[in-house]
């Protein structure tokens, strides 16, 4: 069987609602070392990837490797009925076809059970070559979501360009054009605060506003992003959940014709 | 408008 307990039940939540929009259905695998889901949008643009490792949980126990297929709205439905503050158990039997979700309040005085049936389903997993980027820069989510929001509401594409300078984003549409500069900034009280760019070369890609907009709905996850560039490679965004792992999103970049 | 290319181009379908 499979049973994990998060204390911070908040997370499993957030990562949910960071998720449910961009893909549908997917495989939750779980293993000993923990739970891992890799899904591409439905037009094959984007992909997530998450990791929530054992250790993470309070108690995490799996007797054999599971592939628990999933609806993700309905997760999430399911997940709505839990608190905040409230401690989730995710239980699964080894051929059984639900989930059970269990919700405990912080104080003990409420304990909900939530059985999700199960669906099967096809998995398209994709190896990810390890690759090491020509530019990685980290910097706030709030301000990362800021910028990709503002700049929607211009273009319909942005160019991420990376120099040892900076990160810049820039877009253009019918009623003009935009350019935002994120300076390297270590001078600041607050680690979180900080933007650092580790470079080997200048990079500059072109990516769908209305995808990195999804990517940024996990901005409740973690205060800072990691933005991963190559030259013809997809970004990869990544937001860090402490203690447990990482949820990643890919996206492929945009080619002039 | 430039072109969106797809995952499966960069990443092995495994």
């Amino acid at each position: 069987m499979f049973e994990g307990r998060l204390l911070q039940g908040s997370l499993l939540k957030k990562v949910l609602e960071a998720i449910k929009d961009l893909v549908t259905d997917t495989n939750f695998d779980c293993s000993e070392t923990g739970i891992a889901l890799q899904a591409m949008d439905s037009s094959h643009v984007a992909l997530v990837s998450l990791l929530l490792k054992d250790t993470g949980f309070d108690h995490f126990r799996c007797d054999r490797n599971l592939a628990l297929g999933i609806n993700l709205q309905n997760m999430s439905k399911m997940l709505k009925c839990a608190g905040n503050d409230d401690i989730i158990t995710l239980k699964a039997e080894d051929e059984g076809d639900t989930i059970t979700f269990m919700f405990e309040s912080p104080n003990q005085d409420k304990i909900s059970d939530f059985e999700m049936k199960l669906m099967d389903i096809d998995s398209e997993h994709l190896g990810i070559p390890d690759t090491d980027y020509q530019a990685i820069v980290t910097m706030p989510s709030a301000e990362f979501q800021r910028i990709v929001r503002d700049l929607s509401s211009i273009g319909d594409t942005a160019v991420i360009g990376v120099t040892k300078e900076g990160i810049s984003f820039s877009t253009g549409g019918d009623i003009g054009k935009a350019n935002i500069v994120c300076r390297q900034n270590t001078n600041v009280d607050k680690e979180e605060d900080q933007t650092t760019v580790e470079i080997h070369e200048p990079v500059s890609l072109t990516f769908a506003l209305r995808y990195l907009n999804s990517f940024t709905k996990a901005t409740a996850l973690s205060p800072q992003v990691t933005l991963s560039l190559s030259k013809e490679l997809p970004i990869v965004v990544e937001y860090k959940i402490e203690k447990m792992g990482f949820l990643r999103f890919y996206l492929a970049p945009k080619i002039e014709e | 408008t430039p072109l969106q290319n797809n995952l499966s181009e960069f990443f092995a379908m495994i």
